[in-house]
């Protein structure tokens, strides 16, 4: 069945994005098919993942007030398996839009469980086994729509002192919402990001960080890497702008943990 | 008078809290009178200047709901001419408690504009004549109210390719605002951070956003710099954690090219 998993965390910075692309390209690369949801107004993912502002006719928000499908909205990508519901600015207006209407949180949970009925009539290609989610940093609207839509989160968190602030307050939100609005929600796992060996603040704030989530944290830790941070200036995940760096194989270490983790479920 | 600045950017980690607790405290060392208002809920800002969370027992919510006035709610900080009202958690819910209220972008305006009024009854020692905004990572109703009661905006962005996409949704937010709430608000200026001179990406970056802000963009770059990533571990400003260093070093001239910059107004 499908998988849902939020990336989320409301630290700005974190490399939310960047998990969302390059673990997606490593899943697709293992042979899943993925669909990323960019829900984030900046569409920093679609922009990753090549998709020029202009083809961004339809985007998250369309999926967010009912207008499209998911699979109608859906761009392929130059990663087979992958495809991506892009996002751009127009998602500034999603809480003006869906003001006071009673559903607005289960708005893609909605959208989630059309999709999933829409499978049975579909060939196989045309379905999806990961979503991807890719929050913006705040606890807003469109995060609580991400949260409520997902199986599990997935919390990028950025070896350094400010990204140890938020993460009790990150925790707290999700059980809120588990008590609440989606009883099954749950944390699928915390990746530490921008990992740095040489120096002993990446050090300090990763013991900090898994004596706090204890074996939530991935053994795979996602070091510093400047390639990281070019891949996107050229419009293509890190896999293929550079599938031998250390980023690189860091992603792929993290995808078949994730798989390994899922089939425990 | 007193100059009222929003440390702003939507895009997150671009080193938004970072500027406000470093330009902060080289005003001070100046010479200058400055008040730090953290406006995040994550409460980098007061974190970062060794604010211990029990402390914050009044916070910038608190001004914004109207219950104190800004002198009130400040606390002094280790740095002699720097005092911060302090943010936490509790700001997630400033959207709900000013929900429907028809001054609720003008709050902190008002709250600005009765700290003036008090500083004729005031010893001089009790005013201040820079207030510097940290905003969280969001267009939304925090960064609103920061943006109507600013004379003007200082942007961080950060020399890396996805800080790129937002700085034109940026101006244009600047821009509506300007033509709605705050006629006189501007661009102060735009400040180069994690600045890479090693990379090439930086570089491009850099180019792109002059040719893009051009003389708005300050001389001073601030470079990356592991000692600006350890100072808020220990609770202290850059500069009195290491003043010899680059970052430190570079915020000092930016406070003096700011100080030349205001002298023009
Ligand atoms: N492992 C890494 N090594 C080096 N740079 C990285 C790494 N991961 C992310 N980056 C860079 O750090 C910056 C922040 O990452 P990213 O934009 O993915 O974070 P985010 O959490 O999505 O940010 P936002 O909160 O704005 O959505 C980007 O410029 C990205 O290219
Ligand atoms: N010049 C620099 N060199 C190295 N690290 C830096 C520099 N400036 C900021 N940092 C680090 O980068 C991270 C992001 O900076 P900061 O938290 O100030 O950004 P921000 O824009 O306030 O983030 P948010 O969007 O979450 O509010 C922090 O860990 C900070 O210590
Ligand atoms: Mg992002
Ligand atoms: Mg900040």
């Amino acid at each position: 069945g499908l998988r849902v998993l939020a990336v989320a965390n409301q630290k700005g910075g974190v490399g939310k994005t960047t998990t969302a692309i390059n673990l997606g390209t490593a899943l697709a690369a293992i042979g899943e098919k993925v669909l990323i949801l960019d829900l984030d107004p900046q569409g920093n993912a679609s922009t990753g993942l090549g998709i020029h502002p202009d083809s961004r006719t339809r985007t998250s928000l369309d999926v967010l007030t009912g207008e499209i499908g998911l699979l109608e909205a859906a761009l392929p990508t130059a990663v087979p398996g992958l495809v991506i519901v892009p996002g751009n600015s127009d998602l500034v207006g999603a809480e003006s839009m869906l003001g006071n209407d009673a559903n607005r949180a289960f708005r893609l949970r909605d959208a989630v469980a059309k999709v999933i009925s829409e499978f049975r009539n579909r060939p196989p290609e045309d379905s999806f086994n990961y979503m991807l989610i890719d929050c913006p940093p705040s606890l807003n609207l469109l995060t609580l729509n991400a949260m409520t839509a997902s199986h599990a989160v997935l919390v990028p968190v950025q070896c350094e002192f400010f990204a140890l602030e938020g993460i009790s307050q990150l925790k707290e939100t999700i059980d809120q919402i588990r008590g609440t609005l989606n009883p099954g929600l749950d944390i699928q796992g915390v990746v530490l990001t921008m990992h740095d060996a040489r120096t002993t603040l990446s050090r300090e704030v990763a013991d900090n960080v898994r004596s706090f989530f204890g074996p939530k944290v991935y053994e795979t830790v996602i070091p510093r890497n400047t390639r990281v941070a070019e891949a996107p200036s050229h419009g293509k995940p890190l896999l293929l702008y550079d599938f031998d760096c250390a980023g690189s194989q860091a992603y792929i270490r993290l995808a078949t943990e994730i798989i390994e983790r899922e089939r425990q479920y």
